[in-house]
């Protein structure tokens, strides 16, 4: 579904240029869970930007499907994008001027498209924001934020979903609401997620999970749990 | 070290009121390492931003040491705040135009002293930032921003640190080098520290786990590992 060949992203320039990718190939399979861990700073959130075509690379190749991204200009990428993949933010990257219910379906509105009501409800209710919806994100919780750029992610069921860390706010029992439903969308929607994370319950419900060091794939297994 | 006595605090008007904490009475003991836990939305945030004088409760009493907060005037808010707190916020609030190093010092700017060096060095190498001292918010990634944060709020040695789960953007061990640095600061140093975690490992570093849930205090418990 995605791949990185010999990806190489280095930020700044002489001596204070930090090679945050360091020739990294990777490749996502589709219609599977695949969870990357790693040290912070290992280069997790800029392997996951690269592949969805958020950050360009310096070196190396990225694919969505038989698509290289390096081949699209900016309208084609950002349709791509807008079409095909969900991103699910560190930093949730919420609009501050609008409500819960807007972010949600803001990628729909910019497409010009109705949301799916029915598939809207079970978004909603599985991230128990039904009663936040008219609210600012400065009016929600850190969690309850996180969950709103979960459901935007979400809301146009893409054929690839990248999360960087969506769980890293939440009690365990929201945690594991978001990851049973990001499971189900594998399962039940043959939808392709790429799951960054630090918590290893959250990874093993991954089918692999892929370990990454200074910039680099150090390691991999298949899921424990699977 | 702290008190908060039947505080309430509401957002918002008439139907949109959001009761956020219902009538919370909680006592934190000095150089005592407190968690508290709860669900997404239960009021954890709000209870730290009451306690540190950070947002005003809707009716009760919030006492830090023997002072009512109620009775300070905004400048001796601030300066309550600055000489006696010290706060790691759940979205970090670093400044974006200033690099690590001037975010990690800016308590100390701001109140015209110099860092002790030893301790600006032991704060720096605890949490890995050595090679990140130059960077702004921007060019770190999401765990090194929330050390950044971290280590703003240990710099000027305050009595009381209250931590808004400052080990959510961080892998295992990181976290737990953090951790471990927040219990010295208790046991070698007497700060207090109120930690929100949604962590479990995280919540057993501390002496007592209080949990929340819809803006109260619904349990607590002695720690298992002490
Ligand atoms: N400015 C606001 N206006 C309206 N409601 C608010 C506002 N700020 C917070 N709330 C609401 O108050 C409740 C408690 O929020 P709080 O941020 O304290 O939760 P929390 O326990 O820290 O959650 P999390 O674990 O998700 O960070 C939430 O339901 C939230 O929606
Ligand atoms: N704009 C930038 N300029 C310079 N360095 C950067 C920039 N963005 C990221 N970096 C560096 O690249 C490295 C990888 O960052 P990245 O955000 O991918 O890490 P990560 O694995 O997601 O970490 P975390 O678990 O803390 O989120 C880090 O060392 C970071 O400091
Ligand atoms: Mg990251
Ligand atoms: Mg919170």
């Amino acid at each position: 579904a995605a791949r990185a060949i010999e990806v190489v992203k280095v930020y700044g320039e002489g001596t204070a240029a930090v090679r945050a990718l360091d020739g990294i190939s990777l490749e996502i399979d589709r219609g599977r869970f695949t969870a990357i861990m790693g040290a912070s700073g290992s280069g997790k959130s800029t392997l996951l930007h690269c592949l969805a075509g958020l950050d360009e690379v310096t070196s190396g190749r990225v694919m969505i499907g038989d698509i290289d991204l390096a081949t699209l200009d900016d309208n084609e990428l950002t349709r791509l994008r807008r079409d095909r993949i969900g991103f699910v933010f560190q930093a949730f990257n919420l609009v501050p001027t609008l409500t819960a219910a807007e972010n949600i379906v803001l990628p729909l509105s910019i497409a010009g498209r109705q949301p799916d009501r029915d598939w809207l409800d079970v978004v909603i209710s599985t991230l128990h924001l039904g009663d936040r919806l008219s609210h600012r994100p400065s009016q929600l919780s850190g969690g309850q934020q996180q969950r709103v750029a979960a459901a935007r992610a979400l809301i146009t069921r893409p054929d690839l979903i990248f999360a960087d860390e969506p769980s890293g706010n939440l009690d365990s029992r929201s945690g594991a609401q978001l990851l049973d439903f990001l499971r189900k969308a594998v399962n039940d929607f043959s939808q392709t997620i790429v799951l960054v994370t630090h918590d290893p319950s959250a990874a093993a419900q991954a089918d692999r999970i892929v370990f990454l060091a200074d910039g680099q794939v150090i390691d991999e297994m298949a899921s424990p749990s699977t």
